[in-house]
Order: C-alpha cells, then sequence, then structure tokens
C-alpha cells in the first residue's frame, strides 16, 4: 500500500500473487481499489461475473459467490465488485469505514488460505485504514522519483499508527519500484533510501522499470507468467521466494 | 483530475499555474489532495506556514490566512494544510464532503483572481465531487499507459455526472501524458485515443516523458520555470497559451 499514487501497488499485487500460487500456496488476492484495476492485470475482463467486495460488504453477496477462479489453480481473485462502474465510490468509502467487515473477510479469508494479497487505492483513507486493521503484513511500493520519496513519510506514519492498535501489523519492507539505472533522479533516490532507512525496512531486491512491465496489463496477464525472463518479473519472483521463507 | 494514480495531476496543475502567472493572469493554486504534493513542486517547504484549505475547511483559518506568496508575482497558493502530516485522512474526507465550503471557496477565490487552479487526489470521493461541482473547466490526464487508459471510462463519468448538477461544467479535454514514443505500448494508447475519441475531447498537445519533469520536484521549482526549453516545459507552456486564448 502507498499513499501515492502510481507507484506499482497494483503490479505488486497482481505479480506476488501469481508468484505464490505458483509456489503451491493457495492465494487469495482481493481488490480493495474501486478503480479496479485487478481486473486488468489478471484478464479477468468480458464475461466474468461483476459481483465483488463492494457487493460483499453491502451483503448483496456472500464470500463463496464473489470467489473467482483464474487460469492458475491456487490463485483465486476477488474483484471490488459493482463500484468500479459507479461514478462516485464516496458510498464504498463509507461502507468500508463504517462496517468492520473487512477485517472480518480478512480473518475468514486467512483461515481458507495459506496467502491473502490486498491491493489498496492511493490514498489514506478508510480503506487502508480497515485493510492495516485486519493485516499481518504490509509491504509500501516507493516508485524511484524525488516526490514520492518526499511524501513517504504519510504512509510509513499511518502504518505506526495502525500498529499501535493491530499488534500483529509489521512492515516488512519499502519496495523499490520502476528503478531506472540511466535516470540520474531515480539512482539518487535509490542511494538515499538505502543510506537514510535501516536495511531491515527496505527490500534489498529492487523492481527495475521495463517495458513488458507496462505491455502486462494491455495482456491482461500477470508479468511473471507472461515474460518470466523479464528482469522486473525476475525481481517479484525473487522477491516473493524471501517472503514464502519469512512467512514460514 | 483523475481516478488513477500517478497520471501527472500534480505536475499539470503546478506548470500550467506557473505559466498563466507568468502571463501575467492572477492565479491561485489549490491543492485539495491531502498528501499536499503542490508544496514540493512549488518549493514551499520549510519555514512557509503549514495552514491551509483543512484549517480553513474546519474554520480555524481565514481564507486571508492561507494565501501564500510564491516566487512568480502573479501566482498565490493554498496548501492543503495541517492534515498532510495527519496518519489518517478520513477526518478531511469527511470535513469537505459535509461542509459545503471548497464550492464556496472556489467562488469567492474566481471573483479575486482571474484562474484558479485545484489539485485533486486521486480517486472519484469526495474531494472530487466538491470540486466538480464548483468548477468550470476540467482537464483530464491520460498516463500514456494501457492501464491507465483501461481505467479512464470512470472518471468520465464522473465529470458527466457532476454536469448534470453543474451546468457551468465543461470537459476541457483528455491531456496525453509521459509520452514515450521509444515504447510501443505508449504509442498503442496515444493511437488508440485519438482514434476513438472525438478530436474535440483531446487535447492536441501532448506531454512528453523527460527527466526534466522528475527533476523538478527535487529542486522544488515548476518545471516551465527551471527548465523552460524542456519538451514537457515547451507542451506545457503551449497549452496554457491555447488555455489563456479560449478562457479569454
Ligand atoms: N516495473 C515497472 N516498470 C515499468 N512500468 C511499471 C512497472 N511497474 C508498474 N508500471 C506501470 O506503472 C503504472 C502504475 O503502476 P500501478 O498501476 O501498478 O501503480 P499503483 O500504485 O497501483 O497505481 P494507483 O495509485 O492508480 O492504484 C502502470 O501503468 C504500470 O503498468
Ligand atoms: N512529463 C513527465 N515526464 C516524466 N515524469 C513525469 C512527467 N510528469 C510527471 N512525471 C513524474 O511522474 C510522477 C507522477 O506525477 P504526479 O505526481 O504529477 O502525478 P499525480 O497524478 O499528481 O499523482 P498522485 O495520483 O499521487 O496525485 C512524479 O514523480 C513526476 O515527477
Ligand atoms: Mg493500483
Ligand atoms: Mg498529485
Amino acid at each position: 500500500m502507498s499513499q501515492k499514487g502510481g507507484v506499482g501497488k497494483t503490479t505488486t499485487a497482481v505479480n506476488l500473487a501469481a508468484c505464490f500460487a505458483t509456489r503451491g500456496l493457495r492465494t487469495l488476492l482481493i481488490d480493495a481499489d474501486p478503480q479496479g484495476a485487478v481486473r486488468f492485470g489478471v484478464g479477468l475482463r468480458a464475461g466474468y461475473p461483476t459481483a465483488g467486495l463492494f457487493d460483499y460488504l453491502s451483503g448483496a453477496r456472500t464470500l463463496r459467490d464473489i470467489l473467482l477462479p483464474t487460469q492458475l489453480p491456487w490463485l483465486r481473485v476477488v474483484l471490488v465488485g459493482s463500484v468500479s462502474a459507479a461514478a462516485d465510490h464516496a458510498v464504498y468509502h463509507a461502507l468500508v469505514a463504517e462496517s468492520g467487515l473487512l477485517p472480518e473477510l480478512l480473518a475468514e479469508a486467512r483461515a481458507r488460505c495459506d496467502v491473502v494479497i490486498v491491493d489498496t487505492p492511493p490514498g489514506l483513507g478508510s480503506v487502508v485504514r480497515r485493510a492495516l486493521a485486519g493485516a499481518q503484513h504490509v509491504i509500501v511500493p516507493l516508485q524511484c522519483e524525488p516526490l514520492a520519496l518526499q511524501t513517504t513519510p504519510q504512509i510509513l506514519r499511518a502504518i505506526q499508527a495502525a500498529a499501535g492498535e493491530n499488534p500483529e501489523l509489521t512492515l516488512d519492507g519499502i519496495l523499490l519500484t520502476m528503478y531506472d539505472p540511466s535516470s540520474a533522479a531515480c539512482v539518487r533516490v535509490a542511494e538515499y533510501v538505502r543510506t537514510h532507512l535501516s536495511p531491515s525496512l527496505v527490500f534489498g531486491t529492487m523492481i527495475p522499470r521495463t517495458p513488458a512491465s507496462v505491455d502486462a496489463f494491455a495482456a491482461g496477464q500477470p508479468l511473471v507468467l507472461r515474460a518470466p525472463s523479464d528482469p522486473a518479473a525476475r525481481a517479484y519472483i525473487d522477491l516473493a521466494a524471501q517472503l514464502a521463507e519469512r512467512f514460514a
């Protein structure tokens, strides 16, 4: 999760989920962002039921109704639901804020799966707060650009505040994304993060900026399945291996 | 504005504001995004009062308190205020939703200035709804990447719904941003937009992806002032000229 937009939250969620499922872990990927971008990342476009998280939280659907299979045997997905076709997301945000159902859903999902991954919207609103209340791990993608670095303290404060109420919550780390060694500003940001933050807070693995990462959404397939030898795919596969070891 | 994160909303707001001010128009730039990124774009970092929009909406400050001068004589800025230091933005979103003050502030500001520009957060929450209720013009930055294109219908639906309640509101156009001719996916997105949307809906001017655009935030100065001959700066200057003519 991150308060900054466009830093690779959805890309990271989709690819880690695909990696865990490929390793044989029963994985559930939940799209909690009313934009509903996960659908495009895993290729559940036309023809799939559109009911999802919003419809479960509003009582119109059960968990069983909204669990969707994907091309990977061990990966199931919960889309955000009919809210992504609405012109206004305020009802969704209020529903998440008022009902304690999101943390409950996460607890129920954790009982049935090995790993549950939640893609959150940008910002520090009710969805992020509720997701932090029900989570055990959190990863903060940090795009290697000056503005993303300047606003990072905000998400770290939010995680710290949430950890006060949810003792199970740990920050697994900051993940540097869209690393481009040809950009001086990008290299400076990565160096700054490495020298100013404790190594235990920043993953050694960096996700490079690659054209294949961008194409994956057009193709509707996780990058790690579509182009496993792409440098960004290899970095996600490597990260998933580290995390699987930590969680085991 | 745009529901998608990281597409160039703040970059566009900061640079158009700087262009209008340079052309001698009395310009006010309001940061309505609780992330508070405008502050980094115009270089109002340390030492400036942090009170802003949030403090005005909560009644703690008057409009005069929160109007800040910048290095440009005709550009004044309203920062988002003390919420950007908070761990949770839900109070801010509720304040904007419940109080009709944001549209009122825009009306009051329009009476004192030639141009008022509002930078909005990603998503379709209460801030976007209230800003649309008080606006006359809206520009939608569209990052030239497949995922940004796939979620664009959402913001167009929101603008259409808002125009039903605010007859003054017009969509000035979709602005293609971070255009990179070396990326095949990017070129495809730009071509798709040009062939599938009416030319009156898409600006002829495209903003290219340039390293100077990224650096500008580190330097705390609008790109058009820091590197006016940069291709992205020239595109913003060109766009501002077109808009100034339309508004006149
Ligand atoms: N490693 C990468 N290399 C190149 N492009 C990338 C990479 N990771 C993500 N992208 C692209 O950057 C854009 C933003 O990524 P993504 O949508 O995953 O970010 P996000 O943080 O989920 O955005 P939002 O704030 O809108 O939810 C997308 O167009 C995606 O294709
Ligand atoms: N033309 C450009 N070329 C290269 N980089 C750009 C360009 N425009 C913006 N950027 C960079 O892309 C990132 C996202 O831009 P920006 O923050 O303006 O988007 P935004 O839509 O306001 O994001 P958010 O959704 O978080 O508010 C920033 O790091 C910025 O420096
Ligand atoms: Mg996303
Ligand atoms: Mg912004």
